[in-house]
């Protein structure tokens, strides 16, 4: 029977038989188009591209969910206005050699249930820097090293905010090492207070956790079925 | 000239027959997180002499059932297998704990044929 459920798992695209140490809980998004899968009716299914991911519009046949692996930067004394500054790391090195990846969207979210008041409505700032090399502990940030990749101003209105990190992805699989990336949320500049001790940073408390969405392609799964078309 | 071959019941023509697969049958309800089981199918059943539109058939199990019913020793029936298969995703946790939506082909017999 382990030859034969080897067998069945290897044409499945699994090399072994997953070990969950944990069963966390499982992503809305996942959830939702598992869902919207099922209720299709067969004959939709047939007409359906099987190889593309409708909901996101790009080929692929595996969806996949990484939690964050980082953890909080303290360096002492923290720069002034800095709410949070923060390691993002996700274990891509799970991606079989035969899957092509063609999505990447990084979800920062927050977990705050109202709007901010109008002394809590200032705005913040997010940058995103791609890790080019191992940072060395306590040093400061944005360091040499560090390539901004996204910089955006927000008020924290939305649950949560979306950054696509297709071609950072596609680039640590194929060119460069995973070193990961930093996250950076400040105060706006140009109320002349400090971030920490102030009302600025307060909302920034609600933040909750992030998460990689990756969308590939199993070559050895999606060729059987181009054949036949 | 062969012999009568017996009587074919409707029931025993070539079709799909019921089977749901559980994921906790074959142990695999620690990692897939749903569907916990599927109805998957299978095909079962004869393909005789002469094949009818209903069976599916192939112009080369068409042939082969003739040539069967003339020597029924040195050539079998046709097989009864699935013609049109549909797809499904499951959703499972891998060995980092990741949770990951796949699709599969061809999984659900929805045709069978000879």
């Amino acid at each position: 029977l382990s030859l034969q459920e080897s067998l069945l798992l290897k044409s499945l695209g699994l090399s072994t038989k997953p070990s969950p140490k944990t069963h966390g809980p499982v992503p809305c998004v996942l959830w939702r188009i598992f869902q919207r899968r099922k209720t299709l009716p067969s004959t939709s299914k047939d007409l359906g591209d099987a190889c593309r991911v409708e909901e996101f519009n790009v080929p692929g046949n595996i969806i996949r969910v990484f939690a964050d692996q980082g953890h909080f930067i303290h360096n002492g004394q923290p720069p002034r206005l800095l709410c949070l500054r923060k390691r993002l790391y996700f274990n891509l090195s799970v991606l079989e050699e035969d899957e092509r990846l063609t999505m990447a969207q990084l979800e920062i979210k927050f977990s705050h249930n109202s709007y901010p008041s109008p002394s809590q409505g200032q705005g913040l700032e997010l940058r995103l820097y791609r890790s080019s090399r191992l940072a060395l502990q306590g040093t400061p940030a944005p360091e040499r090293g560090q390539k901004l990749l996204v910089e955006r101003s927000f008020v924290q209105l939305h649950k949560s905010l979306v950054f696509d990190l297709s071609g950072v992805a596609k680039d640590w699989r194929t060119h460069s090492r995973n070193l990961g990336l930093i996250l950076e949320i400040t105060e706006s500049s140009g109320d002349g207070a400090s971030a920490l001790g102030s009302g600025g940073c307060t909302s920034i408390n609600s933040f909750l956790d992030t998460s990689l969405l990756v969308v590939t392609l199993s070559q050895q799964q999606c060729r059987a079925s181009r054949r036949r078309r | 000239r062969s012999a009568e071959p017996p009587p074919v019941t409707p029931s025993s023509l070539c079709k799909p027959r019921r089977l749901y697969i559980s994921f906790s049958d074959v142990g695999w309800e620690n990692w897939i997180i749903a569907p916990q089981g599927y109805l998957a199918n299978y095909c079962l059943g004869e393909c005789p002499f002469p094949l009818t539109a209903e069976l599916n058939s192939t112009n080369h199990a068409i042939l082969q059932t003739m040539v069967h019913s003339l020597d029924p020793e040195g050539t079998p029936q046709p097989c009864c297998v699935p013609v049109r298969l549909s797809p499904i995703s499951i959703l499972y946790y891998d060995n980092s704990d990741n949770v990951v939506l796949r699709h599969y082909e061809d999984m659900v017999v929805d045709e069978c044929g000879c």
